[in-house]
Formats: C-alpha cells, structure tokens, sequence
C-alpha cells in the first residue's frame, strides 16, 4: 500500500492511498485503500489522513476518520488524535499497522504500531526526509 | 509566507531491520524521495494539492518496491486486483476504484471518478471500462508482475493464507 497526504500553498488539504491489497487474497477481497473514511480522507477543517496496515481494521474502525472526528468533536491535537486511535484503540483490537497525517498548519504526523512504516515527508523551505523503522 | 506540506508512505509492516539489505534500503530511500519530489514540483509552483498527492502516488505506483501499481502483490488466482481513492479537502469531493485490473495508474482513475462527480466509487470491470472511457492507459498483467511477489504469493499459497505486503515471515490467517 502506499499513500500520500499534502496541503498546498492556498491551505487545501487532500489526501490519497493505493494499493495491491494482501498477498493470496480470495474471493475479490477488498481492503480499506478504496474506502473513504477508513483508508483515506480529507477535511480542510480537520486534517488529511492515509491508511496502512491490514485493511480489515482499518474498514472495522473506520481509522481515517475517526481521527478526523477526535479533533472536530474533541479539539484535539493531529498527533494526539491519530495516537490515539493507531497506538490505542487499534492495537487493543488487534490491528496492526499505521497513518500519515496532515492539519491546515502544516503539523505532519507519522503513527504506526507495526515494526516499521516507509515514510518520507517534506515542507516548503525544508529538505526531504525519510524514514523506515522508529 | 504561504507554506506547503506534504507526507508519503509505501506500507507498513512487520518486515525487521536485519530483513532489509543496505541496497533495498537505498532503493527504497530513493522510491520514496522521487514521490515526495513528484507532489513538491506541484506545491511548489502553486499546484493543489489533489494534484499533488495524485503525482506522488502514481510515482509510488509506478516504483515496482511498493505494493501499488507496478510491483502489486498477486491475488489468489495470480492476477492482480487494484484499489485506490483520493479525496479533497476542500471541497469533500472523493473518486474511489476497487478490484480493478490492468489500469496502469488506478490513482489516477481515482481522480477521474472524483473530477466526474456523478460517483465516489467504482469497481471492477466497470470501474475498467470507466478507464477506457477517460482514456487512462491499460496494461498487461504483466507489467505488474516482480520476482519478489511471485515468490511472495507462492509462499502464501502453499499456506493458503494472506499476507500483508511488508511482512517477512508474519502471515495472517
């Protein structure tokens, strides 16, 4: 799976994931990367938000979302929200995986609970990084 | 000063350090900084970003390392079965495809179901024929197929269990 989230210079936010789902899937089996809501969603009140991991969790907690959800309702922080739901509440149900985060002020968030996400980002003026393990 | 930002990922996995060569680290490092250069040309020049994520994805797609487009992993009858979607926060509009074969980019068919506006989501063969009508380019299976994922997927099937993308030996029942 892969993804990306980007906010531009008239502080638009988008976001959009891809991918080839699991290996041996059966039965046209879908994951979470076409859904909106649980792979991919953008809400320039809120935040950009791409998804990976094992779809089925992602589909069963609706994760892009509800992070969006957690700093509407709740006012909380990008970072605090996607903590919340990728380092909480999806390992307590057995999901394994992470997200890519961005809000309106350029706050860029990078969560995952698996051993490893590849993941790069970058902002106006600064140089490209990247980054595969913690 | 109007400011830009963006972030990419190519999965997540239970794959451990010792699993990745210092060479696939490089080749890895290098799918991932042309993604990020691909949506940057587009900030940078004022683009939006809609614009911006669907560049740095289809540069993902077409990386064979990432499980997306070019380098998919094989799905139990060995074909390959795309999904994608792509949404604007701006506006709330979304274009999403699903279970769609031999679209070379189906990011970019994602955009086109969003920039129709009559659906969000589209699958499988109708989802093609959308992407004959649009114009996007079609491909062979072929062109997805790697080394890599043809031992991925024939080990996954000697099991008969499904395996995420990035994973060494960790399969999921």
């Amino acid at each position: 799976t892969v993804g990306a989230v980007a906010l531009d210079m008239d502080g638009n936010l988008a976001a959009a994931t891809s991918t080839g789902g699991l290996v041996n899937k059966q039965y046209s089996r879908l994951g979470d990367s076409a859904v909106i809501g649980a792979g991919t969603y953008a809400d320039n009140d809120t935040c950009a938000i791409s998804c990976t991991g094992y779809g089925e969790y992602f589909l069963r907690n609706v994760v892009a979302f509800d992070i969006a959800a957690r700093m509407d309702y709740g006012a909380k922080s990008l970072e605090k929200s996607a903590q919340e739901v990728v380092m909480k509440k999806l390992v307590e149900r057995g999901g394994e995986g992470g997200i890519i985060g961005l809000d309106g002020e350029g706050n860029i968030a990078l969560v995952f609970n698996s051993a490893g996400m590849y993941r790069a980002w970058v902002k106006s003026g600064g140089e490209i990084q990247t980054a595969i393990f913690e | 000063m109007k400011q830009f930002a963006l972030a990419i990922h190519g999965g997540a996995g239970t794959l451990l350090p010792e699993e990745i060569t210092p060479e696939k680290q490089q080749a890895i490092d290098e799918g991932l900084r042309a993604a990020v250069s691909a949506g940057e040309a587009i900030l940078k020049n004022g683009g939006n970003a809609v614009e911006a994520v669907k560049m740095a994805v289809i540069s993902l797609e077409n990386c064979p390392l990432f499980n997306a487009g070019k380098g998919a992993v094989l799905d139990h009858e060995g074909s390959f079965e795309l999904e994608a979607s792509i949404m604007c926060g701006e506006t709330g509009e979304a274009g999403a495809v699903a279970g769609v074969r031999n679209v070379k980019n189906p990011v970019a068919l994602a955009e086109e179901v969003l920039k129709d506006g009559r659906f969000v989501m589209l699958h499988g063969e109708g989802a093609k024929d959308f992407a004959t009508e649009k114009g996007l380019e079609l491909v062979e299976d072929e062109y997805f197929l790697t080394a890599g994922r043809q031992k991925q997927w024939e080990a996954a099937r000697e099991t008969g269990e499904m395996l995420v993308d990035h994973d060494g030996e960790r399969k999921f029942g």
